[in-house]
């Protein structure tokens, strides 16, 4: 069958704190190479998401301030045991490119982003 | 055989000219919706690209100025009569999210990127 989310994700992500402010969260982005951070509350809860796209609104609209202004609240998420065929059509459904995925506590394990998926048509054919 | 990347791609899309200023490229790319803009000269070459990413380095770095301080300018691009296979892999070697396809003037005709070819996936099995 298809592979699942866990075997595609990417796992021991950073995360980030409501708190801290949108020129931190653009430090940790580009020293990570990435493009997403799950965004997290004291106790490991998933509170939001941002973005390098958040980032640049915040530019757009010369917006300062900290990541909770900015961050996306409704996250769109994914469990280690879905098929990767359940994570492509979200991502296609809601027009973004990154999936927290999720333990039964809504607990942080990892990430699956666009990249990761459009890497499994990179194999020999 | 597989798909071939003016198959999958996104044509009609925007650029920009290198002495745009940071914030006016950040506001195209979220009045589009999208995290990456190619560089054009004034004949119409691609001479870099411009994405959300490179946006926020800017915002770690403080700095301000124009799209041409902050691009890429050494592109990786494919054909549109490449295989989507090619695109991908050229995605996972070099860590990036999108590819211009250009003509064989070097012209831009469109963008294929990673959620492109992600939505290939979503697909019933
Ligand atoms: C709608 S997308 C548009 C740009 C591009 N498609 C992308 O994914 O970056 C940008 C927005 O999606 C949000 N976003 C990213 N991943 C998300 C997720 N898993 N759930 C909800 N919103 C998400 C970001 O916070 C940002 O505000
Ligand atoms: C190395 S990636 C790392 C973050 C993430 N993987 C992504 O693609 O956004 C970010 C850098 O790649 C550059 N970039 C994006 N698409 C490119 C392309 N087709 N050719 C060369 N550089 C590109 C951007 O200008 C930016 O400086």
């Amino acid at each position: 069958g298809l592979p699942l989310v866990k075997d595609v994700m990417t796992d021991g992500i950073g995360t980030i704190k409501p708190d801290v402010s949108i020129e931190e969260a653009a430090k940790r982005i580009i020293k990570g190479g990435f493009n997403h951070l799950p965004v997290v509350s004291d106790d490991g809860r998933l509170v939001g998401i941002v973005t390098a796209w958040d980032i640049s609104k915040a530019v757009a609209m010369k917006k300062r301030g900290k990541v909770e202004q900015i961050m996306t609240r409704k996250v769109i998420v994914v469990s280690p045991s879905d098929p990767i065929d359940i994570a492509a059509r979200k991502l296609e459904q809601y027009n973004i490119s990154a999936l927290p995925v999720v333990d039964a506590k809504r607990k942080v394990i990892g990430i699956i982003t666009s990249e990761d998926l459009s890497k499994l048509l990179a194999g020999g054919t």
